[in-house]
């Protein structure tokens, strides 16, 4: 009784969770430059990081 | 900030902050925050939100939906009259790792279930409180929407064990809100049909056509369970086609408020959130340095798609038993996380008060004398729908939203009203 149903060639294809993702940020027209923060080099200019080893840094905004 | 005031507010005294945790039990993990201390009251409750997705940052409810400010197309700020910080300590978290700008420099630190969601915020707010310390003995209440239905009882569950077992610094939770969320997917996939037969999204006979999809879904889901893998990745493909096929017959049909149409592949426009973080001067006024700003990310995505059909209800009722509260509330025009499924496991759940929830009536929320939802209450257990909105309640319905949230944490969300003959949720 599926059959004409997981079949149907309009279903999304093996690839479906990428495309769902991509989907979900386009709809809300957004343009990430990265698929995620995986940063492998030194971080420059972050005053808050530049607080060192604390488990916490926090800075009041203005 | 480039925030334009004409609110009278001095920025002197505003308390608002932004900051990193490094993250303890990670490789090189650190989560990013806001935090805004209360327009009014150091004393009001302290609110975590946390933004779905999964793999969706903050920055998105913080700019769109409850947070302090709007941008405006200028990429300037604007006050939002309707901010949850007018009666909270309000935090937003970008999590999990890899998005928005938390960052690792270990693709080990990619989270894939709850336990390493909810390990993360929680060790956040022990250090959070420990650099706030004057805010411990607040009322404390988790928040969130869309797919933050696993992370909030996930993270619920994890400061309520820490807090009997003594473990750090006590978190004085007192409830959870989740909005249009995905929390037992058993239920909620098998209500997509029901409910877009309800809303005239399809006919009666694809109705019957796309409910033979439902047994091997509920299959599927039964053999993931809570814990499952292999499984709940073959319920997630299995139980899709469900929705998928929803979307076939709905067209361009906007999944997140079934009112309004995407235009193209356009549903919403959030780019100015990205624009505005990218933004030299913010970017320093935030201390990020030159860490992207990651607004969604498909990897965190795709690592949580074993977590997805996993069953984040079983952890609640025990914490009903223990008084700590719950609402659950929707936007009636949402599909993708409609309310009558959120609806349908609230009533299905087994807790003490199952029967008497069941059995008590639906009242009108009003907000201004209007009725702005209708709402269920048994115990600390709370139900609302609420009315012309989508997916994002707070973005659609502000002033409703924020009277919500007000009411809630001050357990005045339902109250008889003088004529004892009319039960109204209302001041």
């Amino acid at each position: 009784s599926f059959a004409g149903i997981f079949d149907d060639p309009r279903l999304p294809p093996s690839d479906f969770p990428s495309a769902q993702a991509e989907k979900l940020i386009r709809e809300l027209n957004l343009f990430p430059k990265s698929d995620t923060n995986i940063i492998h080099r030194n971080i420059q200019n972050s005053s808050l990081l530049a607080a060192g080893e604390k488990k916490i840094v926090e800075r009041r905004l203005r | 900030f480039p925030l334009f005031d004409d609110s009278g507010v001095s920025l002197e005294e505003l308390g608002h902050h932004a900051g990193y945790y490094k993250i303890e039990h990670s490789h090189a993990a650190r989560l990013f925050y806001f935090f805004f201390e209360s327009r009014n009251r150091k004393s009001d409750p302290v609110v975590i939100w946390l933004t779905g997705g999964p793999g969706c940052s903050s920055e998105l409810a913080m700019f769109y939906e409850n947070g302090p400010f709007k941008i405006t197309k200028n990429l300037s700020l604007v006050w939002n009259e309707y901010g949850w910080d007018k009666v909270s300590n309000l935090l937003y978290v970008d999590q999990p790792v890899g998005t928005g700008f938390s960052y690792s420099s270990d693709r080990q630190d990619i989270r894939h279930d709850e336990n390493g969601v909810s390990n993360d915020l929680y060790d956040l707010l022990q250090t959070f409180f420990d650099e706030h310390p004057d805010l411990v003995e607040n009322d404390f209440f988790i928040t969130g929407e869309s797919y933050a239905g696993h992370y909030i009882p996930a993270l619920a569950s994890r400061i309520h064990q820490g807090n009997k077992a003594k473990e750090g610094t006590h978190i004085n939770l007192k409830g959870f809100a989740i909005g249009n969320g995905l929390t037992d997917p058993a239920i909620q996939y098998k209500t997509y049909p029901d409910y877009a037969l309800d809303m005239g999204i399809i006919t009666k006979s694809q109705h019957r056509r796309i409910n033979l999809l439902v047994p091997p879904c509920e299959l599927a889901i039964g053999a993931c369970g809570t814990d499952g893998t292999l499984s709940c990745m073959t319920s997630y493909y299995v139980c899709n086609a469900i929705f998928t096929s929803i979307m076939l017959h709905a067209g361009d049909m906007n999944h997140y408020d079934i009112r309004k149409k995407c235009e193209g592949s356009l549903c919403y426009d959030f780019s100015n959130m990205e624009k505005f973080l990218n933004q030299q001067s913010v970017r320093e006024a935030l201390g990020v340095g030159d860490i992207e700003f990651v607004s969604c990310s498909p990897t965190v995505y795709k690592a949580m798609l074993v977590d997805w059909m996993r069953n984040s209800e079983v952890g609640i009722p025990a914490l009903l038993e223990d008084g700590i509260k719950m609402l659950v509330y929707a936007g009636e025009y949402d599909l993708i996380c409609n309310w009558l499924g959120n609806s349908r496991w609230v009533h299905a759940m087994q807790w003490s008060g199952k029967e008497e929830f069941v059995a008590s009536p639906k009242v009108p929320f009003l907000v201004d004398g209007s009725e702005a939802g209708l709402l269920k209450r048994h115990g600390p257990l709370s139900f609302l729908k609420v009315h012309d909105a989508g997916h994002m309640v707070p973005m659609d319905q502000p002033k409703a939203a924020l009277e919500m949230l007000k009411r809630w944490t001050r357990g005045t969300l339902y109250e008889k009203s003088s004529n004892p003959q009319i039960l109204v949720a209302d001041m």
